[in-house]
């Protein structure tokens, strides 16, 4: 973990696309569809927030650096949130 | 914040495991002491028996393998996703998969230690899920710990007590150590053992923990020590940023830890005598670096000595008395550290804000004032 805090346009595409399958895997991040997806909820959000509140992290429910550094962290493959 | 359990366990309390392979990283005989003592943190407090068989299909199968590996579940090279367990039950239930791209190690922080590894699988394999208290041996993510110095956290014991119960052989006039907890940064009782400040960062000390608060972030975030700096000391009594060096000093008894980011600095640790310090002094209370006279504050009781950084000599006329330079202090400082132009010192659950020009207090404020509860 860097102590530098990493600014936060540095998350990038490749970023976005590791953090989703991260919320895949562990908090069981599925393509929904529905009326809370077309009110601008996206699924996304609502896991990443979710992730946050797990790990103690800010709960902004977007891609932050703090979160990104978490997710970079050496794990257990086991999901968070058991299905 | 507590531990999880799939809501699945063994119904019975004699288990076989079995070890189907080896990693090249470590000796046969180093795999087998770490899979053994990985068990072993569960069967000190629980009913739970482990024997291992060489043939056959045992209750835990271990294996180290690599990407695809047949479950469906594949690794994903160095990195990243360390190993995977599965809950309690028959075929894979409460086997365990070890990533082989990783760098497993006996006892090193330089690789991954296979017995904290194994001992947070076979936790799974017994039926807990992940907890979410920091420092939770089945926390998710993976923070360097001595193997030789390893006590099964509270969080931990609850939870594998809440399955199985407690160890009824245990003999009672066997004291164990006592389960390591997280502390809580909104108890207002707790003394910080140390306060700095690093690249934009405040951070806190206390045990085995740390939190760092962000500027950019209102929840300070909690994890172990060794999770940024897997050589430094636990439980520390002071620490410093020195903006010049671009490093943070941590010190514990004699001895000086320094860090640059999240890396060593060569040469450390060195002892207090390093920084001036007379030989008598055998640790300190707190350090302050005052940002604008460039000078370092050491609190030793109730005196202070004051540390010239760029001359990196002990200043004339020291030690002083504290209450001297901060008026109304009277009890021993625990730690200290300046942000936003205020200087702030803590002494038992309080911290008191001065302006150390002048030597005034203009608050007293409770620990938590910057944990933000």
């Amino acid at each position: 973990t860097a102590v530098l805090s990493v600014p936060l346009s540095e998350v990038s595409v490749e970023d976005e696309s590791f953090a989703k399958n991260y919320l895949k895997k562990f908090f069981n991040l599925t393509e929904e569809e529905g009326p809370a997806v077309r009110r601008g909820i996206s699924p996304v959000n609502k896991k990443l927030a979710e992730m946050q509140r797990f790990f103690g992290l800010q709960i902004t429910g977007s891609l932050d650096a703090d979160t990104l550094a978490m997710m970079k962290k050496p794990r257990c493959g086991v999901p968070d949130e058991q299905v | 914040a507590r531990f999880s359990i799939y809501g699945r366990k063994w119904q019975k309390r004699s288990l076989t495991y079995r070890i189907e392979n080896y990693t090249p990283d470590m000796s046969v005989a180093e795999v087998d002491a770490s899979i053994g003592k990985a068990l072993q943190v569960w069967a000190k407090v629980t009913p739970l028996r482990f024997t291992r068989i060489y043939s056959g299909i045992a209750d835990i199968m271990i294996s180290f393998v690599r990407r695809e590996h047949g479950d469906f579940n594949s690794f994903d090279g160095p990195g990243n996703t360390l190993a995977h367990a599965f809950a309690p039950g028959d075929g894979l239930g409460g086997d365990a998969h070890f990533d082989d791209d990783e760098s497993f190690t006996f006892r090193s922080s330089r690789g991954v230690v296979l017995f904290i590894v194994a001992a947070h699988e076979f936790g799974h394999s017994l039926g807990l899920g992940h907890s979410n208290v920091p420092g939770a041996l089945m926390y998710p993510t993976y923070s360097y710990r001595n193997p030789d110095t390893f006590v099964l956290p509270q969080d931990d014991v609850r939870g594998i007590q809440y399955l199985y119960g407690p160890n009824s052989r245990k003999d009672p006039s066997v004291d164990d150590p006592k389960p390591p907890t997280t502390p809580d940064a909104c108890d207002s009782n707790m003394v910080l053992d140390a306060v700095t400040t690093h690249r934009g960062e405040i951070i806190f000390f206390k045990d085995s923990f740390l939190w760092r608060s962000f500027p950019q972030s209102q929840t300070p975030q909690q994890s172990l020590i060794r999770s940024l700096w897997p050589s430094a000391p636990v439980d520390i009594d002071a620490a410093y940023e020195s903006r010049q060096l671009d490093t943070v000093f941590l010190f514990k008894g004699r001895k000086v830890w320094a860090f640059t980011g999240n890396q060593p600095v060569r040469g450390y640790p060195k002892t207090l005598t390093a920084f001036g310090l007379p030989k008598g002094v055998r640790k300190i209370d707190a350090a302050l670096h005052d940002v604008n006279s460039g000078k370092t504050l050491f609190f030793v009781g109730n005196n202070y000595f004051s540390y010239d950084e760029s001359r990196k000599t002990m200043e004339q006329g020291y030690p002083r008395l504290v209450n001297q330079a901060f008026a109304g202090l009277t009890r021993r400082v625990t730690a200290a550290f300046q942000h936003k132009g205020y200087t702030y010192i803590y002494s038992g659950p309080y911290v008191y804000e001065y302006d150390l020009g002048t030597g005034t207090r203009h608050r007293e404020l409770r620990n938590s004032y910057f944990l933000r509860c």
